[in-house]
């Protein structure tokens, strides 16, 4: 028997948003110790990882390890019916072929369950070794969703430069050129507005417009995203949920022909 | 020109 039951809906809501550009279909490996979810995108630049810890919900049971293959945009359809301060409890019995959610109002006075099938997945796992990374820089991640999409009206490409000075984020295309440089904050008011830059030593790459605008989708999850690169591995965008767990994003960089 | 290279090259299949 698995059943996780969370206090509000709208965490799941903005886990689904964040990933359903990405991903059309995915596996919640669910054990113990809470819910892992890896998939690569359909082109394979990108791999998303996701971890929700048992210690997040509000009740968490998995008597035996099960995996939910789930097709993302029925689910999606699905957690759109639950009101944003509903709770949501996601059941499944061992070995069954679907997985039922049923959403609670906060007087109780309104109980919705639907179930879904779930899908066999043929998965590809990949092993993410453990990465000292050059430069791990943290921002607040509105700013790094602003910034993404006003360089993707330049150009495909964004280059992301990180000395100590900073951080600078450059497109260049059809109509011009832009730069966006951020220096590390002196001293800030709220800590999530903060710019936090280290540096082993400095490192420039370029990625995909398109992805990293894919991966802002989890902006609603974290008030700051962190960004680790080093040169020619894939850079990591990391958003933490609060109390629960954590979004990762990987993307390979794009290379000279 | 900027090719985009796929996660194969840099993660290990498990």
């Amino acid at each position: 028997m698995f059943e996780a039951r969370l206090l509000r809906s709208s965490i799941l809501k903005k886990v689904l948003e964040a990933i359903k550009d990405l991903l059309t279909q995915a596996t919640f490996d669910c054990d113990d110790n809470g819910i892992q979810l890896q998939a690569m995108d359909n082109s394979h630049v990108s791999l998303v990882s996701l971890t929700l810890r048992a210690d997040g919900f509000d009740k968490y049971r998995c008597d035996r390890n099960i995996s939910l293959g789930m097709n993302l945009s029925s689910m999606s359809k699905i957690l759109k019916c639950a009101g944003d301060k509903d709770t949501v409890t996601m059941k499944a019995q061992d070995n069954a072929d679907t997985v039922t959610f049923v959403f609670e109002s906060p007087n109780q006075e309104k109980v919705s369950d639907y179930e879904m099938k779930l899908m066999n997945l043929d998965l590809e796992h990949l092993g993410i070794p453990e990465t000292e990374y050059s430069c791990t820089i943290r921002l607040s991640s509105a700013e790094f969703a602003r910034i993404c999409r006003d360089l993707s009206q330049f150009g495909e490409s964004i280059v992301i430069s990180c000395t100590k000075e900073g951080v600078r984020f450059s497109a260049s295309g059809d109509i011009g050129s832009a730069n966006i440089a951020l220096a590390q904050t002196a001293s800030v008011d709220k800590e999530e507005e903060a710019v936090v830059i280290e540096m082993e030593e400095p490192v420039t790459l370029t990625f995909a417009c398109q992805y990293l605008n894919y991966f802002t989708k989890a902006t609603s999850l974290s008030p700051q995203v962190q960004l680790s690169m080093s040169a020619d591995v894939p850079l990591v965008v990391e958003y933490r949920i609060p109390d629960i767990g954590h979004i990762r994003y990987y993307l390979a960089p794009k290379i000279d022909d | 020109p900027l090719t985009q290279t796929k996660l194969q090259n840099f993660f290990t299949q498990i």
